[in-house]
């Protein structure tokens, strides 16, 4: 464990109990997009089937609290507070990034096995699973300050990652090139976002695209 | 160089 994971990690968990915390003190899941919410419990539940093979306490509490979060946002969002679910503006077509990320998984891998695909399939799928969420927001043109901030802390754990992945190459002499390329695929699609978050909402503006 | 899985990441 280096800083960079830490971080990377406690970012990740920032993002999620922001989302969680924004749906239910407003009692609304506007400018969310449940279909982003439900790929995340689909990354989350094919990456952590490895649940029963012990790391370490921090892991395993980890795997379980994302779980765990994912699968409660989706209820928050489709169940619970359904009602203000923006779904007209929800319409990225998800089939489009499920089926590529599996048949890229079933093609590109470590390993041919079950839990070893499925692995990768999240790694894929994760890379692009905020896409929804981006489209979502560029479709409206708008996001709530509060959802921007989620954005960016998201954002920053896989870009963390790829630090502390240079760090463990230099350190560790080890890398794993499927989660590294996955990582700055990710990382990359949140650039444009990065900049407007910069550049508009940390000087106290709303993150309005142009018209 | 070593080339595979990190286990113990998230």
């Amino acid at each position: 464990m280096n800083i960079f994971r830490l971080v990377g990690d406690l970012s990740h968990l920032l993002a999620i109990i922001i989302l969680l915390l924004k749906i239910w003190k407003t009692r609304s899941c506007a400018g969310i997009s449940g279909k982003s919410q439900i790929l995340f419990a689909i990354v989350y539940t094919s990456r952590y089937l490895d649940l029963p093979n012990f790391v370490s306490m921090y892991n395993t509490l980890m795997k379980i609290v994302f779980i765990a979060a994912s699968y409660a946002t989706v209820y928050l969002i489709y169940m619970k507070f359904k009602a203000t679910y923006d779904h007209n503006h929800d319409t990225f077509r998800v089939e489009f990034l499920v089926l590529p990320s599996f048949v890229l998984a079933l093609l590109i891998n470590h390993d041919f096995t079950v839990l070893e695909v499925l692995w990768t399939f999240s790694i894929y799928m994760e890379s692009v699973a905020i896409l929804p969420q981006l489209f979502m927001v560029s479709k409206t043109g708008e996001a709530e300050s509060i959802t921007s901030h989620y954005l960016f802390a998201l954002g920053s754990y896989r870009a963390l990652y790829i630090l502390n992945w240079i760090y463990r190459y230099t350190t560790e002499d080890h890398y794993d090139l499927i989660a590294i390329v996955a990582g700055i695929v990710q990382t990359v699609l949140y650039c444009d976002f990065f900049y407007l978050y910069i550049t508009k909402v940390l000087k106290g503006k709303k993150l309005q695209l142009p018209a | 160089h070593r080339s595979g899985k990190s286990k113990d990441e998230l």
